[in-house]
């Protein structure tokens, strides 16, 4: 920790360890937009294309239709010598082109330890290759999250996101994603979120995830049910945040409202596993670093992570008066700028399906923390929610672009995420 | 509970050492050294790595080879609370000697060592 204080009393890098923000590091024009990857980089909100001019970045609206310059540094730029129309206007005018926003937790960002810096039998130097980008993103690896993510997976499973799926549907998407989630994060933090970048006037509309998932019934203390957020709080929380997104995001705009996790099942499915420290022994089981970490009063979720029945049943309780909130929120409440939507149950329905698949649900959590969902949970959470707010909602995602495939043959990958 | 993250590192970092050691059928000096090796040099991690085995290195190899578990060195060396008011966190099933006697044992062990004298100051 004197070693971190010392890294956070740097100039640069004090930013980073502020907790409220979530702005990039290394961001030489201040638009919030970089061309660095971690410290809140492009792993974490769409590359900018001009890092020495402020009116370029993604998720703008095109400047004179991107004639000369990319301006919203989706790829996308110049005019079709035959007609001298502009690319950007042929493509992507009136197609419903939009962005992705995520406020979140620690799942929403992807917190990740790999297995492997803990597991000695296959532990050589690539291991740690990776341990300095991991820092930098706060253990966190958004480039590969459910909702943001785009890299291709090193860490097992497969990247499948709704940034992914959205910038499938339509090319004129490409970049404009933002992943706002931070670690430990629940709905009274993101009362207070400050991070988000849209231009009511310049810039596109966004689906808007919010994705507090489990820290308000999730914390570390000994009596954990006074900690929890209360429903009356969660409404409070939900609708402050709510309030203060229709004073940032352009018309036309959606939020979606996902429900907390289905934090019953770790129990359920680890507690008799072994840890990856235990594996070599068979000595240390998640009951046992569960019943360790709540020792320590250092247990993430006391509530479910517990071997305590009666806790962990109430704990779902209050997670599923939370879920109602939101849902009732979704149902009841107007804002001028944005719908909301609700989708419960994510985390159920992905078991469900692995289940079905004939896999066993161990696959789906992260194995370090006991507690995280993983990859592959993320890329089947990604699936299931594109599905379903397709069916729902189509108009949330907009229409399907029929220039994709022009726009790939002219602009291939677009630069890159 | 003070230094819980202290503590939780400590156990981590030893457990991987002892397996290390195991699993390379190695001295816990050599395993210290492959691990360090391990670790990249970026942010110096490599190098703060070093240090640290460096300065435990000859308590921890000490420990190790009177076949003691992560929790009991790391409240040896003063890493996890031996605060009696507060409990004796632990993540292996408890030595047959139990917990307090094996910790007692360690330190008569470590009863020469600065290291245990300058814990409490690192």
């Amino acid at each position: 920790s004197l070693y971190l204080r010392k890294i956070c009393n740097q100039p640069l890098l004090k930013g980073l360890c502020e907790t409220k923000s979530s702005l990039p590091m290394l961001d030489i024009d201040q638009d919030n937009f970089s061309v660095f990857p971690s410290l809140r980089g492009y792993h974490w909100r769409g590359r900018d294309c001009n890092d020495t001019d402020n009116s370029f970045y993604p998720g703008r609206r095109p400047e004179d239709w991107d004639l000369i310059r990319d301006s919203n540094c989706n790829g996308i730029w110049g005019f079709d010598p035959e007609d001298k129309i502009p690319y950007e206007k042929k493509f992507c005018d009136g197609t419903d082109s939009r962005g992705i926003m995520v406020l979140g937790d620690s799942a929403a960002a992807h917190f990740h330890i790999p297995p492997e810096w803990l597991t000695a039998i296959n532990m050589s130097e690539q291991t740690f290759s990776n341990l300095p980008v991991a820092i930098s993103n706060e253990f966190d690896w958004p480039q590969l999250s459910m909702y943001t993510g785009y890299q291709n997976s090193t860490i097992g499973g497969w990247t499948e996101s709704i940034y992914l799926q959205l910038r499938k549907n339509n090319l004129c998407n490409h970049r404009d994603y933002q992943n706002l989630a931070k670690n430990g994060y629940s709905s009274d933090n993101l009362r207070n979120t400050n991070s988000l970048s849209r231009d009511q006037e310049l810039d596109k509309p966004a689906v808007v995830f919010y994705a507090v998932i489990g820290n308000d019934v999730c914390n570390s203390h000994a009596d954990t049910l006074k900690h929890m957020t209360t429903p009356k709080q969660m409404k409070l929380n939900v609708m402050t945040t709510l309030e203060h997104l229709d004073t940032l995001l352009p018309k036309g705009s959606h939020v979606v409202l996902v429900a907390l996790a289905a934090g019953h099942l770790l129990w359920d499915i680890l507690h008799d596993k072994y840890h990856p420290i235990g594996q070599l022994n068979k000595d240390v089981t998640y009951n046992q670093l569960y019943g360790f970490l709540s020792c320590l009063e250092s247990n993430p979720c006391e509530g479910w992570m517990n071997k305590n029945e009666t806790l962990r049943n109430l704990t779902t309780e209050r997670a599923n008066q939370l879920s109602d909130v939101l849902k009732e929120i979704a149902v009841s409440q107007k804002f001028h700028n944005f719908d909301v939507i609700y989708i419960g149950r994510i985390y159920e329905r992905v078991f469900a399906k692995w289940r079905q698949m004939g896999k066993d649900p161990v696959d789906l959590i992260e194995p370090v923390d006991g507690f995280h969902p993983n990859q592959i949970a993320s890329a089947l959470g990604a699936d299931l929610i594109w599905k379903e707010v397709v069916n729902m909602r189509p108009e949330v995602f907009g229409k399907n672009n029929p220039y994709n495939e022009e726009i790939t043959a002219i602009f291939g990958d677009q630069g890159g995420h | 509970v003070s230094n819980r993250y202290t503590c939780i590192g400590c156990v981590l970092m030893v457990t991987i050492i002892e397996q290390l050691a195991q699993v390379h059928n190695n001295s816990v000096q050599e395993a210290m050294t492959t691990l360090c090796g391990y670790l990249p040099e970026e942010a110096r991690l490599r190098s703060t790595c070093i240090v640290l085995a460096e300065l435990f290195g000859p308590d921890l190899i000490k420990l190790i080879n009177h076949k003691l578990n992560a929790d009991v060195i790391c409240h040896a060396v003063q890493l996890c609370s031996n605060d009696p008011v507060q409990p004796f966190c632990h993540v292996f099933q408890k030595p047959k000697a139990g917990l307090k006697r094996s910790i007692k044992y360690a330190q008569w062990i470590l009863k020469e060592s600065s290291i245990m004298r300058n814990t409490e100051f690192l």
